[in-house]
């Protein structure tokens, strides 16, 4: 059975996209068939794989709102194995628009085991992950997101208002595992931009440590300017340059996610 | 008549609340009477300036949904001539809660006018500059925000992805232009996070300046370590460390803001 996994944390500019993009690539080269869903308006997972807005035609919206299939909407990337189904601005209507709808939190997850289901029947090759990019909220379509999933994924950033937030994202994780999707786990935290010139980036490593334990990946990513030139090129950072220490970070961070796949 | 001032911009992480209190710090240090008002549910423009949950009883919440006046629920930061209207998670429910209200995108405008009538009438010192904080994301508390403002300050980080959001952001004001609040102008871009030693920084300094010309603003925000350290002390940098770069920069902001305040 395929694995779902949400990048989720509604503080904003913390590396989700920049996670779910690397991680979608790093899996991808170790031979697993990864499909990136982008929930975001914004469309920085879609932008930073190189999908110009010209052929995001059919996009997660389409999905979300029952006019297309996950199979008719995905595409593929220049990253071999690696699909997506891009995101537009179309999504910001999506929460008034089904409203009145009870299943409204359940779109995503529908569809993706109708999916799932429809792979197995045709006999096509099944995709081994999911990975869903959300958007900086606690609103309707990472909410989606948190009830198709089977874990998720918190990048926090190693500054302290970020810190502040991981409070709330962790209630809001308990909301969810209490409600709509029991199987919800926490994957584990990611530590990301961690700059070693900085005391407060340490401090904040330490802190997060302590209170959350084994819960936080060992790996750290830290800030790396290639980074954030890559989606400037329409790359992941792998592809991009793949010696850099933000790469050397993501494959790790992409082994240590595999090694904690073994225990689910 | 009083000035409100928005500052927004969907992307997360580029430096809104940090530029919300620091540019209310500066302006309140040259004798304006200043209120900020937190509209995110994350409450970071609250911790920066040092309110602690548990005196957040009364919130912007309250203001919002009707259950209390901006008088009853504005307190004192111990910056002098700055108040806040501070934030909690309860804005969470603020949308879904007033779902079938047609005048909710006007509650924040309506709560701000009638405050500052019965400052007229009451007799009281009125406050000379509104600064309204907003989570990262085009939903029905930024509009409250945007319907409300005479002016909006648009933070935008030196980063590729970053760029790719400033589109969407000026379409959504041209939108609340044309829609509920005629009277709302771009009052500026501000550049935050500028790292001198990547040189991606400098080339969205030149690509925004080129499409967007006198509508930045001059002031460079740099990325600096005291800025990120302020928060954890519950102090705006420029009273955590007045000499560092990262004050010098918004006072300079400040000091321009003023300078295009008399255009206005
Ligand atoms: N480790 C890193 N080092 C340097 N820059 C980084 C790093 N990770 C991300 N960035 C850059 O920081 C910015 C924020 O990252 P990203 O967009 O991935 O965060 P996000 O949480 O997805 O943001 P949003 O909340 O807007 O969705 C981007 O411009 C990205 O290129
Ligand atoms: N010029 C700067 N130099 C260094 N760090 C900065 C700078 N400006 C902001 N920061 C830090 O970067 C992080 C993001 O800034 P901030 O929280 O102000 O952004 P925001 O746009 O309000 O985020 P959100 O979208 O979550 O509301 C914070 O931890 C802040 O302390
Ligand atoms: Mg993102
Ligand atoms: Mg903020």
């Amino acid at each position: 059975k395929p694995r779902i996994l949400v990048v989720a944390n509604q503080k904003g500019g913390v590396g989700k996209t920049t996670t779910a993009i690397n991680l979608g690539t790093a899996l991808a080269a170790i031979g697993e068939r990864v499909m990136l869903i982008d929930l975001d308006p914004q469309g920085n997972a879609s932008t930073g794989l190189g999908i110009d807005y010209a052929s995001r035609q059919h996009s997660s919206y389409d999905v979300l709102v029952g006019n297309a299939l996950i199979q008719n909407v995905a595409q593929n990337t220049y990253v071999p194995h690696l699909s997506i189904v891009p995101s537009t601005l179309d999504l910001l209507g999506f929460e008034t628009e089904t409203a009145s709808e009870k299943d409204r939190v359940f779109r995503l997850r529908h569809a993706l085991n109708n999916f799932i289901s429809a792979c197995e029947y045709e006999q096509e090759p099944s995709y081994t992950y999911f990975i869903l990019d959300c958007p900086p909220a606690v609103n309707l379509l990472t909410m989606n997101a948190m009830v198709a999933a089977q874990a998720i994924l918190v990048p926090l950033q190693c500054e302290f208002l970020a810190m502040e937030g991981l409070g709330q994202m962790l209630r809001t994780i308990e909301e969810v595992q209490s409600g709509p999707n029991p199987e919800l786990q926490l994957h584990g935290i990611i530590l990301t931009m961690y700059d070693s010139r900085n005391k407060l980036s340490s401090q904040v490593v330490e802190d997060v440590r302590d209170v959350m334990g084994k819960r936080v990946y060992k790996t750290v990513i830290p800030r790396n300017v290639r980074i954030s030139e890559a989606p400037s090129h329409g790359k992941p950072v792998l592809l991009y340059d793949y010696k850099c220490l933000g790469s050397q970070a993501y494959l790790q961070l992409a082994s240590e996610v595999i090694q904690r796949e073994k225990s689910f």
